[in-house]
């Protein structure tokens, strides 16, 4: 399963941003 | 439109009240829910049917040994210089008197420092804290230790100031803690009025009496449980967002604010998110903990059973600081985290709550936060919160619906974005 954990962040912030802006 | 979408929702659409409502439903029908009481033990059932009914998934009680301690009738009365009848109420876990009571001479002390530098006045007397209000996490050491500092130096009782910070002849009560080989002497919370005004009589050389009668009295464990509901993730299930509040109060009021509404808030929430027919990636698991005010039982059982999975917790929150008007989320995690944590506290600019504040915390998830996982906590008009949890004065009346709508709009959209991106918070 592709579980993401603490040990494994893939994301920059600016993207987890923009990801984040989606939910406005 | 996600959280557009919540906020309208919570605020102004359908759901409007819905709190607030089912709330008031509850602690009119139950009453205060002190731990080991069968108030308590019956609102959890309703609200085990309450999340069955509201479709949550996952349902389910999780058993726990609780304390078991009743109040019983309580007085205290002044005998010299006046005769005054004072409002008290007894400490969580005290001790009662004779039933002949308590009568002796009273010592009053502004803090632990002046009833050590006076050791050898306390003797045989009802010792009275009269605390300078310093903010509740620093008064409160007064009701949690007081008995026990007073029992070291040779008192009979001990009567503290309401940790309180504004009163209307209003005692608090709380819990407090015996230590092993310090003798259990009885205690009780006296109004901010009553502790001012014995420490004005007292500094002009007057002799205050008291007879204290309180059948207080500590029971076996009992049976208590943690309420659990959860919407279950859609790509990482065994991933959790933790939203939560405490069912249990203190058997005064109606327990509406501390923490009715921080449980009903939480909730809310997960009710909002399924309304909308959102379903996020992670799992939202609502935790309705018991017996958060003997000092967090219930959380710190529920904390060793699950902490092996304690890598699948990206997020855990608490609502025990009321649920007035937000102001924003107390969060506690890496700077990473919290850089992410100001990005969706901005969807909440439409409401005007867009601050994230440090010191995330809760007696229910600090066994989490302290173990690392990120915590965060509403936060509200603090000394609004402590005017009421713990008296008489806890009930309904205290609560706004509209606020309430506005903190459940808040710890839905916190706890669905953080469930749903992509990836968990990180540590």
């Amino acid at each position: 399963r592709a579980v993401c954990k603490d040990v494994c962040h893939l994301k920059t912030f600016e993207q987890i941003k923009e990801e984040i802006a989606g939910y406005q | 439109d996600v959280a557009k979408a919540i906020v309208d929702l919570a605020v102004c659409g359908k759901a409007q009240n819905r709190s607030y409502e089912r709330l008031a439903l509850l602690v009119d029908t139950v009453g205060p829910r002190l731990t080991g009481s069968p108030n308590l033990e019956k609102a959890i059932q309703i609200m085990y049917q309450n999340l069955m009914d509201d479709g949550l998934k996952n349902v389910h009680l999780e058993p726990v040994k609780v304390p078991h301690w009743e109040r019983g009738q309580e007085s205290a009365v002044m005998l010299e210089p006046r005769n005054h009848s004072m409002a008290i109420l007894g400490l969580g876990s005290s001790v009662g008197t004779p039933p002949e009571g308590i009568t002796a001479e009273v010592l009053v002390v502004s803090s632990f420092d002046e009833l050590h530098r006076r050791a050898s006045e306390a003797r045989g007397k009802i010792v009275v804290y009269n605390q300078p209000y310093k903010g509740y996490g620093e008064s409160v050491q007064y009701r949690v230790q007081g008995a026990v500092e007073a029992a070291k130096v040779g008192a009979v009782a001990s009567l503290i100031k309401s940790v309180a910070s504004f009163s209307i002849y209003s005692p608090h009560t709380g819990i407090q803690y015996y230590q092993d080989g310090v003798p259990q002497i009885p205690t009780a919370c006296i109004t901010v009025e009553d502790a001012e005004m014995m420490a004005r009589m007292a500094s002009r050389g007057t002799k205050i009496v008291i007879q204290l009668k309180m059948e207080a009295k500590n029971y076996p464990d009992t049976e208590s449980f943690n309420t659990v509901a959860e919407i279950t993730g859609s790509k990482y299930p065994e991933q959790v967002v933790l939203v939560s509040g405490h069912l249990d109060s203190w058997d005064v009021g109606q327990g509406a604010l501390d923490d009715g509404s921080g449980a009903f808030v939480s909730w809310e929430a997960l009710s909002l998110i399924k309304d909308l027919g959102l379903r996020p990636k992670r799992t939202l698991r609502l935790v309705l903990w018991t017996a958060e005010e003997q000092g967090g039982i219930g959380s710190l059982q529920y904390y060793q059973q699950h902490k092996v999975n304690i890598s699948n917790f990206s997020l855990v929150m608490e609502s025990d600081l009321g649920n007035f008007m937000p102001t924003g989320l107390a969060f506690t995690g890496s700077d990473k985290a919290r850089a992410i944590m100001k990005e969706v506290m901005n969807l909440l600019q439409p409401i005007n709550t867009t601050q994230v504040f440090g010191d995330g915390e809760g007696v229910d998830i600090n066994y989490w936060i302290q173990a690392g996982v990120p915590g965060a906590s509403l936060l509200d008009d603090l000394k609004r919160y402590f005017s009421f949890h713990h008296s008489q004065g806890d009930t309904m009346t205290a609560l706004d619906p509209m606020q309430m709508n506005y903190s459940a709009a808040v710890w839905a959209v916190v706890s669905y974005v953080i469930a749903d991106l992509d990836e968990m918070l990180p540590r």
